[in-house]
């Protein structure tokens, strides 16, 4: 039931977007903040193999079945998540970067992130100001089940309020902006340690920026439909 | 032939303030590649990836601005220009295709823009510190396998200048990039001097066949309670070659046991 193969026919320099039939898993083991259960993680393997070549092509990652939910609760005005169904509550810590002169080993994300599930927080806040985090990063919030509030790259200080007040309209370049945003989403989006994009801190990008990334991360509509969407 | 797969490039790298480098890209990656054999070389270690200043600490140029008032002997970009700290990175590396392999050369991040050459061959990256670039190297690797790589590392557009009082973001220039800002300073951190600038994440070689796999996407959704769950995939597929690829797509979920053991 986890394994699929699947004839595609490419044409000549053809770059097309394929989806495979879904697999189907019965009670597969989820994976869990930290603090409420275990992360259980599956090897997602994909690799394609060319008819009178071999095998051209491998790519994996590990992957978690979760379901992370989040709404506005009316009354507080402040955001509830539910993962698998359940609420949780958020410990979170603030993250700017591991360190400011980009010294980013494995080893250095490990220890960081461990001390945070150590002091039992379940959520690493990434700030606008800061970097858009590292798959390495994300591989050991998802080791160690910590939830990842990602913000894209907007501080109230740099982008519309501060001393003196700054600019409200972003970078100069709003398409470069957007261009960056779409592909940090693709590099990180397969982590079951992602739980939220932001558009800035304590700011709303410009309203251009701010529409597309909105419409350009909202929810598929299929997925409405499966527990507690 | 290439294995297929990725390599890493993370070792053996040189760095040098591109205002002390004479010779051209192109004469740099053919008939000059820099050595540090000459003590009088402009060329020193590089930390890739990295920064700049990184760099420099590691070659004990700069004191470590992450102790004491330390930070305030290193010269700002502000003051030093984007020039000072604009630098070039070098590497070599070994890879031979067969027939019918590719090779893509790959930055997972540069802040803030670069030029790359390889054996003599140029290409200008764009900007932006949070972006990939995947350059294809098929045509321009050396017959001999032995290439031959430098890049140069232009710092932000507007890398600001700090304000006497310091303050959030100094003076907000930065945001006129998409880089990270907190590099201007704020209450809590100093402001970094060369604003970060460098070959910061990954650079790696990407070896396929005809066909490639970009980019998948994996979403999970459950019914039943939880009982019933699919794997939606979706990837794109590049068929680099010139003629009709018949390929088998295979995807494969396993879960690892104790001692290795997978279950499919």
């Amino acid at each position: 039931e986890h394994l699929e193969t699947q004839k595609v026919s490419l044409s000549p320099g053809a770059h097309v977007q394929y989806t495979f039939p879904q697999l189907f898993f019965y009670k597969p083991s989820l994976w869990w903040p930290n603090g409420m259960g275990k992360q259980s993680l599956y090897n997602v393997e994909i690799t394609v193999d060319v008819k009178g070549y071999g095998e051209s092509d491998m790519w994996s990652h590990h992957f978690g079945f979760r379901k992370i939910v989040s709404t506005i609760d009316s009354s507080t005005g402040g955001r509830l998540f539910k993962v698998n169904g359940q609420p949780i509550f958020i410990r979170g810590g603030n993250w700017i970067l591991s360190d400011g002169l980009l010294r980013l080993s494995k080893e250095r994300y490990k220890t960081d992130i461990k001390f945070h599930a150590d002091m039992n927080f379940n959520m690493m806040r990434c700030w606008g100001g800061g970097l858009a985090e590292r798959p390495d990063f994300y591989y050991y919030c998802d080791l160690y089940g910590l939830l990842v509030w990602q913000e894209f790259w907007i501080t109230g200080d740099c982008d519309g309020r501060g001393d003196p007040v700054s600019n409200p309209d972003g970078p100069l370049d709003h398409e470069l902006f957007l261009f960056c945003a779409r592909d940090t989403v693709k590099l990180l989006r397969n982590h079951p340690s992602l739980a939220l994009w932001v558009g800035g801190n304590e700011q709303v990008p410009p309203s251009d920026i701010n529409e597309a990334l909105k419409n350009d991360l909202q929810l598929h509509p299929y997925f409405e439909n499966s527990n507690g969407g | 032939m290439a294995e297929i797969g990725k390599t890493v490039l993370d070792k053996g790298w040189l760095a040098a303030r591109s205002t002390e480098v004479a010779l051209t890209g192109v004469q740099l990656t053919t008939s000059d590649p820099p050595s540090i054999a000459d003590p009088t070389s402009p060329w020193m270690e590089a930390a890739v990836p990295g920064t700049v200043l990184g760099t420099l600490l590691k070659n004990k140029l700069i004191p470590d601005p992450f102790y004491g008032l330390q930070n305030e002997a290193i010269l700002d970009i502000a003051d030093s220009g984007r020039e000072y700290y604009t630098f070039w990175f070098f590497t070599s590396f070994e890879c031979k295709l067969s027939n019918n392999q590719h090779a893509d050369l790959n930055f997972r991040a540069i802040n803030y823009s670069a030029e790359v050459y390889l054996n003599g061959h140029k290409e200008v990256l764009p900007k932006g510190m949070f972006r990939r670039h995947s350059i294809d190297i098929t045509d321009i690797l050396n017959p001999d396998g032995q290439n031959l790589l430098a890049v140069i590392v232009y710092p932000p557009d507007h890398p600001g200048r700090i304000p006497p009082a310091g303050g959030q973001g100094g003076d907000h220039e930065i945001a006129k990039d998409v880089a990270a800002q907190y590099v201007e300073g704020w209450d809590w951190m100093t402001p970094i001097r060369d604003r970060n600038t460098g070959i910061w994440d990954e650079v790696s070689i990407t070896v396929t066949g005809p066909v490639k796999i970009v980019d998948p996407h994996l979403v999970s959704s459950f019914f039943d309670d939880y009982k019933r769950v699919y794997l939606h995939t979706t990837t794109e597929l590049v068929n680099k070659s010139a003629w009709e690829a018949e390929c088998s797509l295979n995807i494969q979920v396993s879960t690892e046991l104790e001692g290795n053991m997978c279950l499919v």
